[in-house]
């Protein structure tokens, strides 16, 4: 989860 | 998923829909900041730009597209079909003041210093504070219509219950942003004074007026 990546929020 | 986060989007979806409604309905955006508007509409262009990198779910894809066709309509009907109801005057804001500062701030604190990942940090910091015209609005002409603060509640409800998500997140997961946790934080307090008035005018039957 590298710089909260992918964004699954919205 | 936690049922937080769906309570968060639904509720997100419930404030634009209602938005809607009210513009629709009374043929007028009268009340309405059209610079929140416009402020909400970048946050959402700059911040779904992933739609065309990752692939994330058809239901992350389809609230994203949601999201930026309805803040695009919205700007639509108050600037061009119903421009004649629209309140230049209390709309006096200066979304620059917003933007500027938002845009150098995601450019000093950021996750990683990419033109993704700079423009997802600033959507973040401008949603924070892309409320304010429309507080200011309803400051300047001291009330609001009973189903535009419908529509300012369960707008600011939805970044209150993405922060329970975030504390479930962090408990469940050990996952964690600081920047949206900041952000969010920043501007569910944004709210607070409007919930206070909320909750003891409008859920009592009477119309938002602001103390003299």
């Amino acid at each position: 989860d590298l710089y909260g990546q992918p964004k699954d929020e919205l | 998923m936690n049922i937080f986060r769906l309570a968060g989007d639904l509720s997100h979806l419930l404030a634009i829909i209602l938005l809607l409604i009210k513009i629709w309905k009374t043929r007028s955006c009268a009340g309405i900041s059209g610079k929140s508007q416009i402020l909400f509409a970048i946050v959402y262009v700059s911040r779904y730009l992933d739609l065309v990198t990752t692939f994330i779910s058809v239901y992350n894809t389809f609230m994203k597209l949601v999201f930026i066709s309805t803040s695009v309509a919205t700007i639509y009907l108050m600037y061009v079909k119903f421009k004649a109801t629209y309140d230049h005057n209390h709309d006096s804001f200066r979304i620059e003041f917003l933007l500027v500062p938002c845009f150098l701030l995601a450019l000093l604190i950021n996750n990683a210093f990419t033109p993704l990942e700079i423009l997802w940090t600033f959507s973040i910091y401008l949603e924070a504070v892309a409320i304010l015209p429309q507080l200011f609005l309803v400051s300047k002409t001291g009330e609001a219509e009973s189903i535009t603060s419908h529509y300012l509640f369960a707008l600011g409800s939805y970044r209150a219950l993405y922060l329970l998500n975030w504390i479930y997140r962090y408990y469940a997961e050990g996952h964690y942003d600081l920047i949206a946790i900041f952000a969010g934080a920043i501007q569910t307090i944004l709210y607070c004074d409007f919930f206070y008035l909320y909750i003891t005018k409008v859920l009592k039957g009477k119309k938002l007026q602001l103390p003299a």
